[in-house]
């Protein structure tokens, strides 16, 4: 059995990317996983 | 002879599982078949003109000779008889030792398990749909991070591009025949000419523009156009007033929660235009046989429709992936669309041979790996060919009743959703 999730969110470019005071980039969408990765619910596979 | 028949020494064996197996597919079937007939009886005694049921045309799939040999098998009905045969009751003494050899094999972590004693666990369909102790899956901290809704393994993921999923590298589906966004003909190729990618941006001030997206919207049956799809409809549940402390937090309803989750993503200037910076993500989840098979909500979202698929039952394999093009839009799965606080969400479980049924515990009305929705589904596109219509390939559901103000079934991040059975 297999989960697709489709989703819409701010794209990870330059001009979309708020960078704050530290230096972070904020505001585009960022992986937090790879490829063949094993994961377990509730870990995170990406934030905006 | 005679002495070959009296000195020949007789052996016993025991009957083959797979004999077993046969056999009570073929008890099944014939049951099946003798409730079809019985349901035509009945009609006709009742005066209504019996309809014979056209099985709804099977995509015959491409690829080497191990899937065209399974693109011949009943798969759905070898599923339903998997099922059968995992809800059989283990004998009492069988149940730990049984347990623990599949946990064994396929790598359970049986620490995690809620339930200690395994004897309280009658069969494997049980055991396999176990629940996990509290607190072993803590969720992610940062609320602005997309949670995973199940254990599994991370196949394929990545931006949309030109509407294609992409499965593996180099094999590629239209996501429109994923979640069946447009009329989808039995070859998974979209027909409508107004048929185009999601994350298209346009102007829909312009007259021209809005009166496609209406008419796409109402041929394909949607009730909502392209352009309020893709914005997300959180303008009216939107917060003004900015965010709220967390004692206020703590005492909202699941669905109060929600709905201010919700409005936390758009700022105060929030435009209902969808704005040229958004794409579409997809990542795709891979459950094997011994992970948690529950699956949980991964962002605070409202589910406004359910869209099921009767398909088949293809195995999801790695090797079936990398093999079978389009391995997801010929499977049975439940498509749930929605939105979140960034716009569309959509979440699709899809089944395979030995997990078939899909359950969500939100939707009493949703069977699966049913042959009762598989007739459904072959009366409704047999209507469709009579109309001379392409069949959509679905029904559909909507969760508007749920909530008013927020037109859809709310889901809490981490939330439990459903889960995968075994046949």
């Amino acid at each position: 059995s297999s989960i697709v999730l489709v989703f819409e969110a701010p794209m990870g470019n330059r001009q979309s990317f708020d960078v704050s005071w530290t230096g972070e980039r904020k505001g585009g969408w960022q992986w937090h996983i790879k490829k063949g990765q094993r994961i377990k619910q509730g870990e995170a596979l990406g934030e905006v | 002879l005679r002495a070959a028949l009296g000195k020949t020494k007789i052996e016993w064996y025991p009957i083959p599982v797979g004999l077993g197996i046969a056999f009570l597919g073929l008890a099944q079937f014939y049951k099946s078949q003798q409730a079809e007939k019985q349901r035509m009886l009945m009609e006709a005694e009742r005066g209504d003109r019996p309809q014979e049921v056209v099985p709804r045309q099977r995509v015959r799939p491409t690829g080497p000779w191990q899937v065209q040999v399974m693109s011949t098998l009943p798969l759905k009905l070898v599923s339903r008889i998997w099922g059968r045969f995992n809800e059989l009751v283990l004998p009492y003494p069988l149940r730990v030792p049984g347990f623990k050899l599949y946990s064994w094999i396929f790598g359970v972590n049986l620490d995690e398990v809620d339930e200690p004693d395994l004897h309280v666990y009658p069969n494997l369909a049980s055991f396999f749909y176990r629940k996990l102790k509290p607190g072993v899956r803590p969720l992610d901290p940062n609320p602005s991070a997309l949670l995973s809704p199940s254990d599994g393994r991370i196949l394929q993921f990545g931006m949309i591009e030109r509407g294609e999923v992409e499965q593996v590298k180099g094999m590629t589906y239209s996501l429109e025949a994923l979640l069946g966004l447009g009329t989808v003909s039995p070859d998974s190729e979209p027909v409508h000419p107004t048929t185009r990618p999601m994350h298209k941006v346009d102007d829909d001030t312009d007259p021209e523009n809005l009166a496609a997206d209406q008419e796409f919207a109402k041929m394909n049956g949607l009730s909502y156009t392209l352009p309020t799809l893709l914005s997300g409809t959180t303008k009216h549940i939107a917060d003004k007033n900015g965010s709220m402390d967390a004692s206020m937090e703590s005492s909202l309803t699941s669905e109060e929660k929600v709905k201010a989750d919700l409005a936390k993503g758009e700022p105060a200037w929030y435009s209902p235009r969808p704005t040229s910076n958004r794409a579409l993500y997809y990542v795709v989840i891979y459950l094997a046989p011994g992970d948690y098979h529950r699956f949980h909500s991964p962002a605070s979202w409202v589910v406004e429709s359910r869209r099921h698929f009767a398909g088949e039952l293809y195995s999801v394999s790695p090797y079936l992936q990398r093999t079978l093009a389009g391995l997801f839009t010929l499977n049975e799965r439940v498509v749930l669309l929605g939105r979140w606080r960034w716009g569309f969400f959509s979440y699709t479980p899809v089944g395979a041979t030995n997990v078939g049924s899909i359950k969500i515990n939100f939707d009493a009305e949703l069977r699966t790996n049913s042959l009762t929705t598989d007739t459904a589904a072959d009366r409704q596109a047999a209507l469709a060919a009579q109309r001379g219509e392409p069949y959509s390939g679905y029904t559909e559901a909507t969760y508007g009743h749920a909530s008013k103000t927020l037109g859809g079934h709310a889901l809490q991040r981490g939330e439990e959703m459903g889960g995968f059975q075994l046949g």
